[in-house]
This record gives structure tokens, C-alpha cells and sequence, in this order.
């Protein structure tokens, strides 16, 4: 798979994540 | 004549991996086996991996003995609510829960081994009206539970002798979660799917819900058995207990999809599905790092190994039964593979 057909990858994806959640 | 058809097919196109047949265990008191798994039990100092069986009415354990026999240890006597399924938890020891009830899961168990007076145990653990469970590792079970206003979606750790007082809960998302997995190598992340064929994450820690994500129409009523996050993408092994076969993908057992989790898109990997020519859908299965075990409709129990895409070993059904449970060892590479009368034969992979 290419990142085109995924969007933008971030290997920190869980700690940005956790970062926009609601607490 | 048995023991011949109790030897695998090898399927076309097999290189060196498959299954052979190392010993059976058989349970003449069994009524009918509904699970068997096992767990590491030590007792005077010796550590061993034993099997564990469990019919309706109770559950038993099994330690190996000399010539590649097995002799049952002990066997838990249950109540009057029949045993569903075993609850493995990874990487402990002397520990093993149940979950118990009638169409539903109802009532969870702890069944243990003390040790320190030689003695075994079993303690209730939850009831409710209870969706999916699963054990995790440090000696941590996560389960999700209905009420008709709201969905609980809770983590209960454990001592070595019983349940720790203080539970967990994470953040339930609106639709049921029906199988939970662990994401292997992120300590803190937790991945589930739900019945309207999501997925969603956790973060353990903080107990939030992280991401959902669409997993498609085509497949419907996805079970998520593995994940594990790589390059940034997350990638989940998915069974598909009710999916039709199609011309392009044949008949597939399992899915391993990636998914961007900043995104939510997704792309399909790779496909397990049986080889043509063999009839059969999958009934329930097992996964364990990249090898997926399931049993099919037609008595047989196939083996995949999921980054090929591949069937590799096919076991035919049993003299006069057919297959009824698959299920990997926690460790080492053994498949057990158990019939409804209580025989469980296990094989090296």
C-alpha cells in the first residue's frame, strides 16, 4: 500500500492520539 | 486406520511446515467439550505447560507425563451454569479464568492453583450480561458488559490467589464490542471490533478511546484475533465468521488488514482463504503470531500462515465426528485440536 491511499503515517500515531482524546 | 486418518493432507504446493501428530489425550468422563487451552502450572518447584479442557459442568487440567501421555491433574467442579469458554491469561502462571452461561456469557471465573497450601481453588470474578472477554498480560482481564442504558467496558487485574479489589474502565464507544486483542509491542494500546463491524483502540493507561474506524461492508461481522503496530500503520489479523465466498478472494477465513490509525483509511493485505477445491467456511479459529488455525463446516481443521496467504496443512475430520475446536498453544508451535467427545489430539507445527 502507498501512503497516498492511507493518508499522512506517523510513527507516534498513539501518543498523538492520546494527546487529542478526550481525557 | 485411526491413527492414518488423523495424519494431515498435505495440500499442493506445501513446503516444509506441517502439522504432526504427538499425543492424545482422552477424556472418557467428558459430556462435551467446549474449549481447551493451555496454561503453565508449577507446583514442588517443576513448571509445566498443561492442557486444559473444559465440558459444561467442569473444567480440568492436564499434565504431560512420560511417552507422550497425559494424566489429569484435577478438575474444578462448576455449578449449574454451563461453561462457555476458557479465558487464557498470558504469561502467568498457576492462573486460568471461564466464562460461564447459557447463550450469553454471564458469569466470569478464576480458577487457580495455591502453591502455598497445595490446594485449588476457584473465585467468581464478574457477572452481567457480558459481550466478549479476554485475558491480558501482568494478570489483567478486560471484558465488556450490556446494561439496557449503557455499555461497561472494564479491566479486573489479579493477585496470584484472587481478584484485586479496584477495577478499571475504559471509555466505552456507543456500539457493543464483541472481541478485544492486544496490540503486540504497545503496552498501553488496546484494540477491539464491534458489531457494526468497527475498530476501536484504547489508550489502557488513561483509559480513552482513541480512534474508530470503518473495517467495510464487504465483510461483514468482523472478530479481530491479533494486532500489532509497524511503520505507523496498524495491522489487525480478522476473522469473518459470516462472510459469503466471492470469485476474487475465494473463501476467506482470515483478513490482515492495515489500517492508518491518524487517518482511519484502511487497505486489505492479504487474504487467507481455502484453497480451491476444498468446501467449507469457517466455523472458529485461532491465531497465533503468523499462523491462523480454524475448523470449517465440514469437520476439517486448516492451517494458514497469514503473511503468505496460505493454506499450509489441512487435518481431515476424525474417523465417524468431525473437529469442533482449534487452538494454538501459548507457547511452542503446537496446534490442539479437540472433538466434541472430549479427545484432544496434539500436534507439532
Amino acid at each position: 500500500c502507498s501512503e497516498s491511499d492511507l493518508g499522512p503515517i506517523s510513527l507516534n500515531w498513539f501518543e498523538e492520539l492520546s494527546a487529542e482524546a478526550l481525557p | 486406520d485411526v491413527a492414518e486418518q488423523l495424519t494431515p493432507v498435505l495440500l499442493d504446493g506445501l513446503r516444509e511446515e506441517t502439522l504432526q501428530l504427538e499425543s492424545k489425550l482422552e477424556d472418557s468422563s467428558s459430556s462435551c467439550a467446549v474449549d481447551v487451552s493451555t496454561m503453565w502450572w508449577e507446583a514442588a518447584g517443576c513448571r509445566e505447560l498443561c492442557v486444559v479442557t473444559a465440558c459444561e459442568s467442569s473444567v480440568s487440567l492436564w499434565k504431560p507425563l512420560a511417552s507422550d501421555c497425559w494424566g489429569k491433574v484435577y478438575t474444578w467442579q462448576l455449578g449449574e451454569i454451563p461453561v462457555i469458554q476458557i479465558v487464557p491469561l498470558p504469561d502467568t502462571c498457576n492462573l486460568v479464568c471461564i466464562a460461564l452461561g447459557d447463550l450469553e456469557i454471564g458469569e466470569i471465573r478464576l480458577l487457580l492453583y495455591s502453591s502455598e497450601n497445595d490446594s485449588f481453588k476457584q473465585s467468581l470474578v464478574k457477572t452481567g450480561n457480558i459481550k466478549a472477554v479476554l485475558g491480558l498480560k501482568d494478570r489483567r482481564l478486560v471484558s465488556s458488559s450490556r446494561t439496557v442504558q449503557e455499555q461497561q467496558v472494564e479491566i479486573v487485574s489479579f493477585s496470584e490467589t484472587r481478584r484485586s479489589k479496584d477495577g478499571q474502565t475504559l471509555m466505552p464507544p456507543e456500539e457493543t464490542v464483541l472481541a478485544f486483542a492486544e496490540v503486540e509491542g504497545m503496552r498501553d494500546a488496546l484494540l477491539g471490533t464491534t458489531a457494526v463491524n468497527s475498530i476501536v483502540v484504547w489508550n489502557l493507561k488513561t483509559g480513552q478511546l482513541l480512534k474508530k474506524m470503518h473495517v467495510g461492508y464487504s465483510y461483514p461481522a468482523s472478530i479481530c484475533h491479533r494486532a500489532y503496530s509497524d511503520s505507523g500503520l496498524l495491522f489487525v489479523v480478522l476473522s469473518h465468521p459470516h462472510a459469503k465466498e466471492s470469485e476474487s478472494c475465494g473463501n476467506p477465513a482470515f483478513r490482515v488488514i492495515a489500517f492508518n490509525p491518524k487517518t482511519a483509511r484502511s487497505t486489505g493485505v492479504m487474504f487467507s482463504s481455502l484453497p480451491p477445491g476444498h468446501a467449507g467456511r469457517y466455523l472458529e479459529g485461532d491465531v497465533k503470531d503468523a499462523s491462523a488455525a480454524a475448523v470449517l463446516t465440514s469437520g476439517a481443521v486448516a492451517v494458514w500462515d497469514l503473511l503468505l496467504g496460505r493454506c499450509t496443512a489441512l487435518l481431515p475430520p476424525p474417523p465417524a465426528g468431525s473437529w469442533a475446536l482449534a487452538r494454538w498453544a501459548t507457547t511452542g508451535a503446537c496446534l490442539l485440536a479437540g472433538q466434541r467427545d472430549g479427545t484432544v489430539c496434539l500436534y507439532r507445527y
